[in-house]
């Protein structure tokens, strides 16, 4: 489904100093696989998922998506991947302050047809309620704790019931218990939708619902290979 | 040092809904102690900090820092408190994206007089190199990862070397070895310089730091008996 070649990408403060973030970068996520990427504090996990998710540019290498590139596309295009393929829960949550938790939910739909709209409304009704914030509806998000701005943030990247979800660390603010009910939730896509999810996370405990995991260090990418190290 | 007495504390929605969340709080706090604050996410941590470090109102309730009464204050004399005696690492981070790294932690600094501004600057010099952001004093906000601008807050916090430190959820960003180096500088504060230390966590393992734990359910505190559960 995805699938990305010698991706690079380097941030440049002035005329001297170059940081490599991500160094020749290859990795591959299938239809209904859930990998988890790990690595420390400033490793490049949430840079790599904005590559993949379109917000941002590699200095070279290709992404492809479904055999089609993403690398090197015209910001319309880009943004329409942004929008009907992809569901991002992001590290800071990124909520409109002007908009309620439900519209902040649905805004992903707004731009799809009115019939797909009201069968993915169906499909998510649930939805509210297992992630605990059916009460919180109409509230703006800073009337919202820390964890329930992250599972508003959830809702919306599942909503539109995306081809692949990039979650940076989406279970920070929260509880031992609701964690793993969040977890339940985005292995049900996967095994329900054939959702492919990429999970970056600082929470080691995780990695036993992934199919796989990954360790971003020094800039470079290695399997986890779980099974020789436990 | 700290001492909360019959603390209440509500939302209103609208002229019909009122969210109970504080509920006849009482806590106490001691010069050099370590205090864990742990509960479900929603359950009031952050309303409870905020109390404490005097950027929001209790509806009644007493609360005392070193026998001086903080609450019926002038927005004034809170304005003094928060700025001379209590560090605050938000939950959000709440970093002025316009200022650098070095402006946005040495900020509590300025209300200063400079001689007190200089020992301090000297006895934190240690500060920049044991969070391992000494190489990105000069960047913004923006350029900085998510664990980055966590620890950019915490130093800020420790700076002034205030009295008693509130930490929302200090590590919900990093990975676990710059976690354990955080614990271990929060304990060595309340060693060498006898700060007290509130500290609202999802993670269970960071008790083990702490003096003693409280748990926030249903509006309540109660003392989380470690000797007793283990
Ligand atoms: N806009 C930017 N300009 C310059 N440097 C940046 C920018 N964004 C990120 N960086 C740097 O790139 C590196 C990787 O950042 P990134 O946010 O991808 O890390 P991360 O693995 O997500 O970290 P964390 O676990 O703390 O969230 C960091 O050293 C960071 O300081
Ligand atoms: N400004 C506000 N207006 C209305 N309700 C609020 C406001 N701020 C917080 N709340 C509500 O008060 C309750 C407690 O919120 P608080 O942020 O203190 O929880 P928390 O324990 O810090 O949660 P988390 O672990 O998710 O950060 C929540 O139900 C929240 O929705
Ligand atoms: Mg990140
Ligand atoms: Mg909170």
């Amino acid at each position: 489904l995805l699938h990305m070649q010698a991706i690079n990408k380097s941030y440049l403060f002035g005329k001297t100093e170059e940081i490599k973030v991500l160094d020749t970068i290859n990795l591959e996520l299938h239809r209904g696989e859930f990998v988890a990427l790990v690595g420390p504090s400033g490793s490049g996990k949430t840079t790599l998922l904005n590559l993949i998710g379109c917000i941002d540019h590699s200095d070279s290498g290709e992404i492809y998506l479904d055999g089609k590139a993403l690398h090197n596309q015209s910001e319309q295009f880009l943004k329409n991947i942004r929008r009907n393929r992809i569901g991002f829960i992001f590290q800071n949550f990124n909520l409109i302050q002007t908009l309620t938790v439900q519209e902040n939910i649905e805004l992903p739909l707004w731009s799809m047809n009115k019939k797909s709209e009201q069968e993915k409304l169906l499909l998510r009704k649930q939805l509210y309620t297992d992630l605990g914030i059916q009460d919180l509806l109409n509230r703006f998000p800073y009337q919202l704790s820390g964890g329930q701005q992250q599972r508003t943030a959830i809702a919306r990247a599942l909503i539109s019931n995306p081809d692949i979800i990039l979650a940076d660390e989406p279970t920070g603010n929260l509880d031992y218990k609701t964690t793993q009910e969040i977890m339940h939730i985005l292995k049900k896509e996967t095994e329900k939708f054939q959702t492919s999810i990429l999970m970056a996370t600082h929470d080691l405990s995780l990695l036993n619902f992934a199919d796989r995991a990954l360790i971003l260090r020094d800039g470079q990418l290695v399997n986890y290979d779980s099974q020789n190290s436990q």
